[in-house]
């Protein structure tokens, strides 16, 4: 990154909307302090992993950060005051956008990797052992590279997780619910703290306003990758559980019977 | 929505 040599104004001032509610500054101290910590698979891998066994290892970890993942979207500001179906909603839309992301940062500093933890850590040629895995491998990877390229910093990543979570249903200022106006006023709000505090990341970087913007298009842009590839991936565990190839159970077996055919 | 229902309904330890 270019040395800090001036100071200058962030490309858009924060949302009025948004007064008083939180500054920018604020919101993503408590979005860091919000963030999970490090897990492990805790598994004796055998190693060349078959299909079912590495399916397995990938589920079991996956298990393990949805219960993480609830506690840290509690602790994203305003999601509880959000209503209980909203919250169940966009959870299951986007948990393995989550996952995704969190695998991404992970693995940003190693080239050709997957770091789905510190103690299970693939190549890319490891995934020919799983039927239709290494496409999804190659986009993990791809768009792990670009978040590399672009040298992604830690403010950023947490907001760019934030407002996966917060996205995944559309907030509609004009929407009328059955529930009334207020509902859908309060996402949107929420989402624009997140934009916000995106904003206000980027223009620490001493970058031009032009480069700014051009960050803040290059990160949100990357955002429907990760979409596409949450989507990929979801058939494929999807396809892997009617194949019996692993057993998905628990947490895990709500969170994919709410994003496949089968689910009501 | 068990599991789910319930990690979002319960206190933080």
């Amino acid at each position: 990154l270019p040395p800090m040599e001036l100071s200058l104004p962030p490309l858009v001032q924060p949302s009025q909307s948004n007064q008083p509610f939180m500054s920018p500054e604020e919101f993503i101290s408590r979005i860091m302090e919000a963030e999970p910590p490090e897990i492990y698979l805790m598994e004796d891998l055998k190693k060349p992993f078959t299909q079912a066994s590495m399916m397995m290892s990938l589920t079991n970890l996956a298990d393990k950060e949805l219960v993480l993942m609830i506690s840290w979207a509690k602790k994203i500001p305003g999601f509880v005051e959000l209503s209980l179906a909203d919250q169940i909603h966009l959870l299951k839309c986007c948990w393995l956008e989550i996952l995704m992301l969190g695998l991404m940062w992970r693995s940003v500093d190693h080239p050709g990797k997957l770091i789905f933890s510190p103690d299970f850590k693939l190549s890319r040629e490891e995934g020919q052992c799983v039927e239709g895995i290494m496409e999804i491998f190659d986009m993990l990877l791809a768009a792990t590279s670009r978040f590399r390229e672009l040298k992604l910093q830690r403010e950023e990543y947490v907001c760019l997780k934030a407002m996966i979570l917060l996205n995944s249903i559309l907030c509609n200022d004009n929407c009328s619910t059955a529930a009334g106006l207020p509902k859908k006023n309060k996402l949107c709000k929420n989402l624009d703290s997140v934009i916000d505090a995106l904003v206000w990341a980027i223009s620490k970087l001493g970058l031009s306003t032009q480069q700014q913007t051009l960050r803040l298009g290059h990160l949100t842009m990357l955002l429907s990758h990760i979409r596409h590839v949450s989507n990929k991936g979801m058939d494929h565990l999807s396809t892997m559980k009617k194949k019996n190839v692993v057993l998905v159970y628990n947490l895990l077996l709500e969170m994919l019977d709410a994003n496949t055919s089968s689910s009501s | 929505n068990t599991k789910l229902l319930q990690l979002l309904t319960t206190k933080p330890e």
